[in-house]
């Protein structure tokens, strides 16, 4: 049929066979079924093209974080995608995280996947799913004996700079009714609760937000989101940031290319570039920068009741931070 | 003077805040990397020594070329690969330490450069004895295109292993005739390439 079906002892997991994302995640033992939407996307990168000299050895260019929306320079030229004005603009880069200014996640187009393989062994299970124009982001669901959790190994990159950088994103979106809430740690020992929009000058229900996005984003090494019936969430394994920007979704931040620097110390984009240098306009002169890298990284998606997020995460935050150490060695056949 | 200390001492650096969130200059990244690799390289002489006296009573002149491998995630591990290529006549041992005070059952992932069918067995409680385990192999899409990325990766159980311990596995190949009676080949089924492919 258009689905695709894997399962271990403990959990059993659909797939759109079409798109090769994951449709719904079922907690064999806890009898709890997740239907989600998974999606992979990105944010544009917030930028001006003012040269780094300019903005360097002048210091209002520093900005103080607050933005006007839209921005027009005194010549009258137009800078919609950015938020900000001559003098209150900022680059997003390696401090700042600054959506464009539509906020707006872009999906990866087009929408079917370029291929889905399935590999079905007496042990492990994969599907490989191969995503968006280019296949510049593939994945690989696993399923591991005795395992609570969905392993997903997502392989990012290059990522394209044709529209000035990209923040690249792995979103699941469900129907958990978590009314603004979400939890995360960073240190692997103490959930915090956040509440969406709790700086009162950022996030979505605030009225005057400007920055919806990148003002609720937290650090993660782990994050979910429950109701009183379910759980959801994700141990990932390395800091990312992380946020739930509406109630039933969760979203990680996997890869960054920025290309232009933020003007908070680094004097460097982004974008692996070791000759330093910024391009201006970025669009014609992109290929002098550093060709970008290839990322690999896991995601442990996990599926429990409501109420169980915090000790299903806890429960295999040490086995997966402290990951088994293999030696090998090798002898002539028979020789031990 | 700890064969240990170089390691400290790099991620003692690398606690950096631009070390943890990435955000340094790229040429400090790299000097990251290098004193990182630096100080696994020093560790894992002295901790490879210390597993093999430890673990194997062994004296010198066997399992000699003991190694961490460091880039086991990136599906590189030279030892396993050249030891499981066509003809070669070798075993492979692995040792798998686990850090945590608990108990653990893990699925070990290892790099070889075959797709034929290897034995994998654990080293029982008396010395001479090994029990088979459930294994797999795969192939390795390699999409992050990672330069001497092995072709295929076995897959073991490695169950009950101990808290602050280790186990040991051995990996042998199999004969011909043992293959039907001990593991099932992975059956890759590509939904868009033509059935012929899939046989």
């Amino acid at each position: 049929g258009d689905e695709i079906v894997m399962s271990n002892d403990i959990l059993s997991v659909t797939f759109d066979q079409s798109t090769g994302v994951i449709t719904s995640i079922t907690n064999l033992r806890d009898g709890i079924t997740v239907n989600v939407e998974q999606q992979y996307g990105f944010y544009k990168s917030a930028f001006k093209d003012a040269p780094m000299n300019f903005v360097e050895d002048n210091d209002n260019f520093k900005g103080d974080g607050k933005c006007l929306p839209g921005y027009t320079d005194a010549e009258g030229d137009e800078y919609p995608w950015l938020v900000g004005s001559a003098e209150n603009w900022q680059n997003s880069g390696a401090y700042i995280f600054r959506p464009t200014i539509d906020q707006k996640l872009h999906n990866l187009p087009p929408k079917r996947a370029q291929s889905v393989v399935v590999y079905n062994s007496g042990l492990v299970k994969e599907v490989h799913s191969v995503f968006g124009q280019g296949g510049w982001i593939k994945q690989i669901a696993r399923l591991l004996p005795g395992k609570d959790f969905v392993e997903i190994e997502y392989i990012v990159g290059p990522v394209p700079i044709d529209d000035g950088g990209k923040e690249v994103v792995s979103k699941w979106t469900t129907s958990i009714a978590s009314d603004g809430q979400f939890f995360t740690d960073s240190n692997g020992r103490e959930f915090q609760k956040r509440k969406r929009g709790d700086h009162n000058v950022f996030g979505p229900d605030q009225p005057n937000s400007d920055e919806p996005v990148s003002g609720n984003y937290y650090p993660v090494n782990s994050i979910f989101i429950e109701d009183t019936v379910h759980s959801f969430g994700c141990v990932v394994d390395r800091s990312q940031g992380g946020a739930s920007l509406t109630d039933g979704t969760l979203e990680l931040m996997i890869q960054r290319r920025t290309l232009y620097d933020d003007a908070r110390g680094v004097g460097e984009p982004l974008n692996e570039t070791d000759i330093g240098i910024t391009p201006n306009p970025p669009y014609d002169n992109a290929e002098r920068l550093g060709e970008g890298v290839i990322v690999k990284g896991h995601h442990r998606m996990i599926v429990g009741k409501g109420g169980s997020g915090a000790s299903k995460m806890r429960g295999i935050m040490d086995s997966v931070f402290s990951q088994p150490h293999v030696f090998v060695a090798s002898a002539p056949s028979g020789t031990a | 003077a700890s064969p240990l200390y170089e390691l400290d001492d790099a991620m003692g650096v690398v606690q950096h805040h631009d070390g943890v969130s990435g955000t340094s200059k790229q040429h400090v990244a790299y000097d990251y990397a290098k004193r990182i690799a630096g100080g696994m390289n020093k560790a894992n002489s002295f901790v490879t020594d210390a597993l093999r006296k430890l673990l194997l009573n062994s004296n010198e002149g066997v399992l000699d070329n003991l190694t961490y491998c460091l880039l086991n995630n990136e599906t590189i591990c030279t030892v396993s690969q050249e030891a499981s290529r066509e003809g070669s006549k070798e075993d492979i041992y692995v040792i798998v330490y686990n850090a945590l005070a608990k108990e653990r059952h893990e699925v070990v992932s290892l790099p070889i450069d075959s797709s034929s069918y290897d034995f994998v067995e654990k080293l029982g409680g008396e010395q001479s004895d090994w029990v088979p385990v459930k294994s797999s192999v795969l192939p390795n899409a390699n999409y992050a295109q990672v330069i001497g990325a092995a072709s295929d990766i076995m897959h073991f159980e490695a169950k009950d292993i101990p808290p602050l311990g280790a186990s040991v596995f051995r990996v042998s190949r199999l004969e011909d005739e043992v293959l039907s009676s001990t593991s099932i080949p992975a059956v890759p089924r590509n939904l868009r390439r033509s059935v012929q492919n899939d046989m």
